[in-house]
């Protein structure tokens, strides 16, 4: 359909996108 | 790992799979737009059967596409599988569009640094669940697709989203942003089983904050819908509803033109697809219908066409089963390697004729001349000249004989020929001249009166 990409602004994120959670 | 889970040490739940005769396998697709809290909110949810073989957790575009952190839409990688069904499947990171957790047919660990963190579900041979740090680490695991989410949302037929908050560690709660990310009202993805052990694939529309619905609601939505266990997927502008290939939802997140929406670039995709068989490709011997293997040839046999299957002589223990049959081994012939070489013939095949002297049979396997194991074969001298005279009597017998024969069909003809001719020219010589009129005789002798009169009566043996 071509629509293009996205502009991504509807974010929904479980962590703060500042801190890498470090792998336990 | 923060504070003990509910149910103790255990990190995951099993489920068996529902089993499906073949063909019945497409999966069931509902459309509902439901109240929320009074907002109308639309969306799907799909069941499907024998996920083992119909659903497949795929790298972003094409296989490989994690490691590149590649991104694409639901659309673009859902085209390659032929996906009946497919929605946006783990989290990634935004700004490099690396995975997070495992995905794609898991054959090796691929980068897993977030994996648990992000409460990857799997879907291993036995069920689904948290993966443990060890099971993660784990080389060679039972996880044929493994699916990273956030928010254990039913657990064993209950809400569990208070336990997966608190599993979250103290460092998520500080920030506020985990407890925003469960309550906030938004468009959302979930994957889970029902009671029948089929698979469900949630979505819901919306948009963060505007439209849309919250994890509780999710949750309560899912229970209704009798799933015993779920897992939230990526929700906001990343959800995504793809149906055989097209876009069937309202993505939220903005086009260049913001007059428009646009489906975002994502990493992995859920798919729904086709019974496929295990392995894919029927292990080269196969082709693949409704999800399971037509193996070719008259010898592959098994659910996977691996296995080599020559009948239960299994060639007789003289050969190897191969794809084209028992291949005998040197001196052993037949279908089933049962025939051992005919005298004077060895080797594969008992193609070879014994190089021996004299005739002598060979041995079948090595085509040695070892005349021991041949009791018939006889020494040179008293063989060749007898076998000669043998047959040169009986040529000469032949020869003498048959010549008898023809002299004596000779002579025979001769005489019949001349006893022919004789018997003819006797005939003639009594059928030539005059005829002599001969009265009949009284049958007493008496003469008759004419007869006494007649000269020259000769008597003649005739009596016509």
């Amino acid at each position: 359909i071509g629509e293009g990409a996205s502009r991504d602004d509807d974010l929904l994120l479980p962590y703060p996108r500042a801190r890498l959670r470090p792998a336990r | 790992d923060c504070t003990p889970v509910r149910t103790g040490s255990l990190k995951h739940e099993s489920w068996p799979q529902h089993l499906t005769t073949p063909g019945a396998g497409r999966p069931v697709v509902r459309t509902f737009v439901s109240h929320f809290g009074g907002r109308a909110v639309s969306g799907h949810l799909t069941r499907a059967v024998a996920p083992l073989r119909t659903f497949s957790v795929l790298e972003p575009g094409s296989p490989g596409g994690c490691s590149q952190k590649r991104r694409a839409t639901v659309e673009e990688t859902a085209r390659g599988p032929a996906c009946q069904v497919a929605q946006n499947g783990g989290f990634f990171r935004m700004n490099t569009g690396e995975c997070l957790g495992n995905v794609g047919d898991f054959q090796e660990q691929q980068s897993t640094t977030a994996a648990l963190s992000c409460r990857p579900r799997q879907l291993p041979r036995r069920g689904g669940g948290y993966l443990s740090e060890e099971e993660v680490l784990d080389t060679e695991n039972p996880f044929v697709q493994l699916l990273s989410g956030v928010v254990w949302l039913i657990r064993n037929g209950s809400i569990y989203i208070n336990e997966s908050q608190a599993a979250e560690c103290d460092e998520t709660q500080e920030t506020g942003s985990f407890s925003k990310f469960v309550n906030v009202m938004s468009a959302r993805t979930a994957v889970g089983h029902d009671r029948d052990g089929q698979l469900v694939l949630f979505h819901a529309d919306g948009q963060t904050e505007q439209r849309g619905i919250n994890l509780w609601e999710m949750a309560e939505f899912l229970l209704r819908q009798d799933v015993v266990n779920a897992i939230n997927l990526d929700g906001g502008g990343s959800a995504t509803f793809v149906l055989n290939g097209t876009l069937a939802s309202y993505p939220s997140d903005h086009c260049q033109d913001n007059m428009w929406r646009c489906p975002r670039h994502v990493s992995t995709v859920v798919c729904v697809h086709e019974p496929r068989c295990q392995p894919p490709d029927c292990s080269g011997h196969g082709t693949c219908v409704e999800g399971h293997c037509k193996c070719e040839g008259h010898f592959w046999r098994g659910a996977a066409c691996s296995e080599l299957d020559c009948g239960p002589a299994n060639c007789s223990g003289h050969g190897l089963c191969t794809e084209a049959g028992c291949r005998c081994n040197t001196g052993w012939m037949g279908s089933n390697c049962s025939e051992e070489c005919p005298l004077g013939w060895y080797g594969p095949g008992c193609q070879r004729p014994c190089q021996c002297e004299h005739h002598c049979p060979c041995d079948p396997q090595t085509g040695n001349c070892s005349t021991s194991q041949v009791k018939q074969c006889l020494q040179p001298s008293e063989v060749t000249p007898r076998a000669g005279e043998l047959s040169f009597f009986t040529r000469t017998t032949w020869l003498a004989l048959t010549l008898t024969l023809v002299f004596l069909l000779l002579l025979s003809t001769a005489a019949n020929v001349y006893l022919l001719l004789g018997s003819r020219a006797e005939r003639n010589r009594h059928l030539d001249g005059d005829y002599v009129y001969h009265p009949l005789q009284e049958m007493n002798g008496e003469l008759l009166a004419t007869e006494k009169e007649q000269p020259g009566n000769t008597h003649h043996p005739f009596k016509d």
